[in-house]
């Protein structure tokens, strides 16, 4: 099952190795962006979106105008598999709720969507578009249980999926965003 | 099937993004790097290792010691999923032969056999160790198959399977990829 592999392949050989310095980069952040940055006491998890269509954007602004970059956190680097000093990073975005206060936050979405997304367009691959959908859920499912048996990783993350119902709101991505942050408070 | 999952997510979202990129990363390299390059007519191509039990180093000269790290090729900078300018890079290697002559090239262990090696020390994941070199081999092969179809692809990369049986010659890994090297030319 593509999905499982995935799931496993995210967690052991990036979330694992990532998470734990998270905490520390987000520090180093705010000391050097004190002028700029509204952070205040705002979260310290990376916030993983999980769209059940697959479709992801490479610029989270493109999905919601009040939604913008900010900056990116310093960079990881770590000798992997033969690539020295591989770069690992993050993205900090600023999002903007309807009275127009801002909140920041670490976020990114799955990686792996992509890969289950372009592969259900490529005929060898053996999935369609019908499939997807399952297997995405199933990402999901794997990748929650994996987490939540993870010492390394406990509340430094938080998985957030987006249902497309919802897709005609041009500000469904950060009305979501911001209603998982104010949950943590 | 774990290993297909890994083989069409490291053609799809890494070897189909970077390997057309490969050639102006080497030009551009050996034109900074002319004092000190011995690169001459060498080979332009990635060569990625497939050790058949998944055992991976991250610095390659710890497996062999007629092998040095050299310098990285220029970073390529990609925003995918939300990470703004991820980075993709890759290092190249001085290899020695018995005589003592080098040669350069672009080197890296095929990344995701880190997960297989990984899964299969996992309960919770599913496989253990005697099903793992199955799906390195599944993995290799569906690879295999992926590449000779791509056309982004072409002539751009070097599978090389490491077998371990020859694990106790300290210098199989510079001789393997010297061997793969020579039948280039
Ligand atoms: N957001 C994000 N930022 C990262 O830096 C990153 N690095 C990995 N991942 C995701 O974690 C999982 C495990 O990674 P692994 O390295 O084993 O496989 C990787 C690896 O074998 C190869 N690859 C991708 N980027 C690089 C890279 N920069 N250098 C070498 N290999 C790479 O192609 C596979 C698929 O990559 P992605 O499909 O982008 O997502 C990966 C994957 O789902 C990342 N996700």
């Amino acid at each position: 099952n593509v999905a499982h592999g995935l799931a496993w392949s995210f967690y052991l050989s990036y979330l694992h190795l990532v998470l734990p310095h998270l905490e520390n980069s987000i520090a180093a952040f705010r000391a050097t962006h004190q002028a700029s940055s509204t952070w205040g006491c705002g979260s310290k998890k990376l916030l993983i979106l999980v769209p059940l269509n697959a479709n992801i954007s490479h610029k989270l602004e493109d999905e919601d105008s009040n939604i913008s970059f900010y900056d990116n956190l310093p960079n990881t680097e770590i000798d992997r598999a033969g690539v020295r000093g591989r770069v690992y990073k993050h993205s900090v975005y600023r999002v903007k709720d309807e009275q127009g206060k801002v909140r920041e936050c670490v976020c990114e979405y799955a990686t792996p969507l992509l890969t289950l997304y372009k592969m259900s367009h490529e005929s060898r691959a053996g999935f369609g578009e019908s499939e997807r959908r399952q297997q995405v859920l199933l990402f999901f499912r794997t990748l929650q249980d994996i987490l939540e048996h993870s010492l390394e990783c406990r509340n430094r993350y938080k998985l957030i999926t987006l249902n497309d119902e919802h897709e005609e709101d041009p500000h469904f991505l950060s009305k979501t965003i911001l209603r998982h942050l104010q949950q943590q408070e």
